[in-house]
């Protein structure tokens, strides 16, 4: 059986927020080292990967790999219904047809307790290969939502370019052209606003800004997002969070001419 | 313009 304790009912608020636009309906895999997710949007260019490591539970028990196929829009109706400093309580049988929520007030003595039906999900899953990235910037995810989100008014696509210089995201569009570029920068008071470039090969990438901004909306998981690029290959755009876990999300380019 | 790749692409399946 499955018994995974969060302390803050707000991490997976978050984090189904953050991608219950992108993909409707996900198993979510259960073993003893966590709670897994991986799936792609219905055209095939996004995929989600999520990790929730054990070690972000308090307590995890899971002795044996269940998968959980949970429908995002029911998981959001259920989740509205907890407080976002709730202790939040998942718990499933072995071969389970529905899971547990338990929302518990830290404050008071109200606990809420909602199952939510499980569906058969016959997923795709993706091997995404071990890439030695040309090109890893970390930057602020505030600053990258306001980027793309800029960048949007203006165009479909950004091509994101990384050279010795920095990073420059730049777009055109129907009434003109923009660009921002970024350099490597510390913030010895704030090391949430340092700008790091990592760069072993200059790359220039094109990417369909709608994604983009669609990923931005898990920049409250993280202060900084790490974005990993190389030549011809998708876009890895990683929130890290507490404990090893991670949200990630992997973008396909745009290709030729 | 330059087209969109899907993720099959480069990703296999398991």
């Amino acid at each position: 059986m499955l018994e995974a304790r969060l302390e803050q009912a707000n991490l997976l608020k978050k984090v189904v927020d953050a991608i219950k636009d992108l993909v409707q309906d996900c198993n979510f895999d259960c073993n003893d080292s966590g709670i897994a997710l991986q799936a792609m949007d219905n055209s095939h260019v996004a995929l989600v990967s999520m990790m929730l490591k054990s070690e972000s539970f308090s307590p995890f028990r899971c002795d044996r790999n269940i998968a959980l196929g949970i429908n995002l829009t029911s998981l959001t109706k259920v989740l509205r219904a907890a407080q976002n400093e709730d202790i939040l309580t998942l718990k499933a049988e072995d071969a389970p047809d529905v899971v547990n929520l338990v929302f518990e007030s830290a404050e008071s003595d109200r606990i809420s307790e909602y199952d939510i039906k499980l569906m058969d999900i016959d997923q795709e899953h993706l091997g995404i290969p071990e890439t030695e990235y040309a090109a890893t910037i970390s930057m602020p995810s505030a600053e990258f939502q306001r980027i793309c989100r800029d960048l949007m008014a203006l165009s479909e696509s950004v091509s994101i370019e990384c050279s010795k210089e920095g990073v420059k995201f730049a777009c055109q569009g129907d009434i003109g052209s923009g660009s921002v570029t970024l350099r490597s920068h510390t913030n010895v008071d704030k090391p949430e606003m340092n700008v790091e470039i990592d760069l072993t090969e200059p790359v220039s990438l094109t990417f369909s800004l709608k994604y983009l901004v669609g990923f931005c909306k898990a920049s409250s998981l993280s202060g900084q997002v790490k974005l990993c690029l190389s030549n011809e290959v998708p876009l890895l755009v990683e929130y890290a969070l507490a404990n090893n876990s991670y949200l990630r999300f992997y973008l396909a380019p745009k290709i030729g001419d | 313009p330059p087209k969109q790749a899907t993720l099959g692409k480069f990703f296999g399946r398991t």
